[in-house]
């Protein structure tokens, strides 16, 4: 457990944060609805 | 350095989206039965390279049917798509494509297609008409009484019926049987048909003439039937499998 403790601390500084205003790009599917979603 | 893999295709992608209308011509092309369906929604997309110019592409489509029969030589983009208050129907396929030096071909499809759940429709609607089974008696005498009722009013071609395609029933503020039905030109006339109704065929594929009818008919509290018929004309190499040679 100790382990998996450290490795999540290390894990949250390595993960880099995103820069003020990140937009994340738009899921890629499912696509647009043209007519109505049953 | 090796090239950078190309981003990954989205639904919405121009590519994607023109192999999904290639899939939806080829899903109606390949029907027999029902109506045609338009494409309402690519839900996924996956994409194996093959090589230069070589994509095996796996989509997964929704569709909406819409009202115009498997037979009707309208457009598809001028058939309207069946309203969530018509009780629509949606289909799910999965396709499966490859597309070589820009040009595609269906390598598989699977299609199944649902009605929407008449709890959704009464949720939104509650006296909207509900899909009706296409054996119910009284769609069954609907159909009878309208072709009879067209038949007679309209002596010269004996049409005869080759497949109801939906019914629905509503018991407000009348109660009412809707039904829309698929025809076909035979080689007699009304009065022939009477005399001698086993000798009437439809006509041969050179000369074929499909048609559709739709016909409303109240039972509660008076009795009424309205029924309209239209023949398309013949179409070269448009055929309908009679039951039993059909194997779909």
């Amino acid at each position: 457990s100790v382990a998996k403790r450290a490795a999540a601390e290390v894990a949250q500084h390595d993960k880099v944060p995103h820069p003020v205003g990140f937009v994340p790009p738009p899921p890629l599917c499912p696509g647009k609805i043209r007519h109505f979603k049953i | 350095a090796p090239a950078a893999p190309p981003p990954p295709l989205g639904c919405d992608d121009p590519e994607i989206e023109a192999a999904a209308e290639f899939a939806v011509i080829y899903i109606n092309g390949h029907s027999h039965h029902g109506y045609r369906f338009a494409l309402n929604r690519i839900e996924q997309v996956r994409v194996l390279f093959q090589g230069p110019n070589n994509e095996i592409l796996f989509l997964e489509l929704d569709l909406l049917e819409t009202t115009c029969h498997i037979l009707n030589p309208t457009p598809l983009v001028n058939c309207s798509v069946r309203t969530f208050a018509e009780h629509a129907v949606e289909g799910d396929c999965d396709v499966k494509l490859q597309k070589v030096n820009g040009q595609f071909s269906v390598l598989a499809s699977k299609c199944h297609s649902h009605a929407d759940s008449a709890e959704d429709i009464r949720e939104v609607c509650p006296n909207c008409p509900l899909l009706a089974n296409l054996n119910d008696t009284d769609v069954l005498a609907a159909v009878s009484s309208a072709l009879n009722d067209y038949n007679s009013k309209n002596p010269d071609v004996y049409l005869m019926l080759l497949e109801i395609g939906r019914a629905v029933k509503q018991y407000h503020p009348v109660q009412m049987v809707s039904v829309e039905f698929a025809v076909a030109a035979t080689n007699c006339t009304s009065q022939q048909a009477k005399d001698n109704l086993a000798a009437c065929q439809l006509l041969p594929e050179d000369q074929s003439n499909f048609g559709f009818c739709t016909a409303k008919m109240v039972t509660e509290p008076s009795q009424d039937l309205i029924a309209e018929c239209q023949l398309y004309g013949h179409q070269p190499g448009v055929t309908y499998p009679h039951p039993g040679q059909d194997t779909s």
